[in-house]
């Protein structure tokens, strides 16, 4: 039975899409079965894989608003164990839609439990803003990926991130687990992205899982995308790739202790 | 008469609040009057000039929902010929009122008419995704200004920044222009960073105001909000500061210029 995490933070720029892409391709080359549901309208995550956007008739917003069987919209993504499901420019205007309809917060929810059968891993990479659509990934998430920028308004926004996740275990969730908090973009150069690493562990040493692998600020990871792909397969020797692959490890002992 | 600009980009972590906390503090040091309203759920354009969210009973929330005069709300930040309008947490559930009132795009622009008169610059911080909210800051606004990261993902968002714009002029806002776009996060050891500078310089070239200032990454600009302080007043010397001082001369200029 497949685990679904949800890769959140209404933070903007923090990290989600390259953790939701590089611990997906890191999972896959473990050999587990991984689907990376992109649900943001900018769609990162599926140009972040080399899927040209256009060339997809149907994609999730088909799948949410009209029912549509989401397992007729995943993707190959030419990766093995990879697979994807995109998300379309439709997505930008799914919030006015959801609002109207029925059971609009637990769309996705019904959806994917089907596919929980047929993936080991199915990670949601979330848009920025606490929106319904990100409500309906933390609604079917088993539990949530917090990637966490060293910068203080990163930080000073977990708070709220957290208050969300509460209200959603409240009613919609309430098995909703916090996998872990991962921090991005360490520049070990600064004195605030120390500061900031600091306050993360202390703050949550006895409350949340705080993943070891610390992901360096590295010029591949953000390379990457431009070529269509993951960095570990961009860039494998960079650092960006190697702290993405201990952090898949790290992740796969933490699901094996369980 | 006051000119209402909203620093909109639906890419997260781009630089907005950054660039509207700064650049209001930079035309208030020319001895403009400035109000920055933070329509941010996350309010780091509030904490980033040190107000305490906790202190504030009224807010924009209050504004937009039950119609509460804006001049009501209006703080002074300390520094001179600047004021604001805090965002407190009860603006994350906006999205969901806003649905279900009347002219639910136009709260805002009704709000700000007054105050046009007493402002000569008003600057919205907008939030990442194209929320109801950024739709009511975009309707309000006379003109755009769009922060821009040196990166792959931000190049690749502004297709759909622009495009949500253009659907705005065609109903809410005919007259909506574009301030120009504000390259921001530069790091001059990165190739990427110049062939992003490049691409915009070149495709807009004949289209779009590109600020000649472009804002480096620095991180004094980065610590100044756990200082609760504009950069140009908690770094005046660092080269972030005078970027943003720089920027602020130049936006002076081109009003000017009009
Ligand atoms: N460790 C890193 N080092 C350097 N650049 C990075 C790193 N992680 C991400 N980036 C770059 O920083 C930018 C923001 O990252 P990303 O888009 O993954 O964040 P996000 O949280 O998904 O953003 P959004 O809130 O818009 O969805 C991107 O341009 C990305 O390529
Ligand atoms: N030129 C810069 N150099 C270094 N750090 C910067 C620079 N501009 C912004 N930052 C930092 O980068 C992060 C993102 O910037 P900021 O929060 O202003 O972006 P934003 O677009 O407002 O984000 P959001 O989409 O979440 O509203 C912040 O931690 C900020 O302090
Ligand atoms: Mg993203
Ligand atoms: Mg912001």
């Amino acid at each position: 039975m497949g685990k679904i995490i949800s890769v959140s933070n209404q933070k903007g720029g923090v990290g989600k899409t390259t953790t939701a892409i590089n611990l997906s391709a890191g999972l896959a080359e473990h050999g587990h079965k991984v689907l990376l549901i992109d649900t943001d309208a900018q769609g990162n995550s599926t140009s972040g894989l080399g899927i040209n956007r256009e060339n997809i008739s149907l994609g999730l917003h088909d799948a949410i608003i009209d029912e549509f069987p989401l397992i007729e919209i995943i993707i190959d993504t030419g990766y093995e164990n990879f697979h994807a499901i995109p998300s379309t420019r439709d997505l930008s205007g799914v919030d006015a839609e959801l609002f109207q309809i029925e059971r609009r917060e637990r769309r996705l929810k019904e959806g994917l439990h089907i596919l929980k059968q047929e993936y080991d891993y199915i990670i949601i990479d979330c848009p920025p803003s606490l929106t319904l659509l990100t409500v309906n990934a933390l609604t079917a998430a088993d539990s949530v990926l917090i990637p966490l920028q060293t910068e203080y308004y990163a930080l000073e926004g977990l708070g709220q991130l957290l208050g969300a996740i509460n209200l959603i275990r409240l009613g919609l969730n309430p098995d909703l687990a916090i996998e872990g908090i991962v921090l991005t973009m360490f520049d070990k150069r600064t004195r605030l992205s120390m500061q900031v690493v600091n306050e993360v562990q202390c703050f949550f040493r006895d409350r949340e899982y705080v993943f070891d692998t610390i992901i360096p600020r590295n010029v591949r990871l953000s390379e990457a995308p431009s070529y269509g792909k993951p960095a570990l397969y961009y860039d494998p020797s960079s650092i960006g790739a190697q702290a993405y692959r201990a952090l898949s490890k790290e992740f796969l002992k933490k699901q094996a202790g369980m």
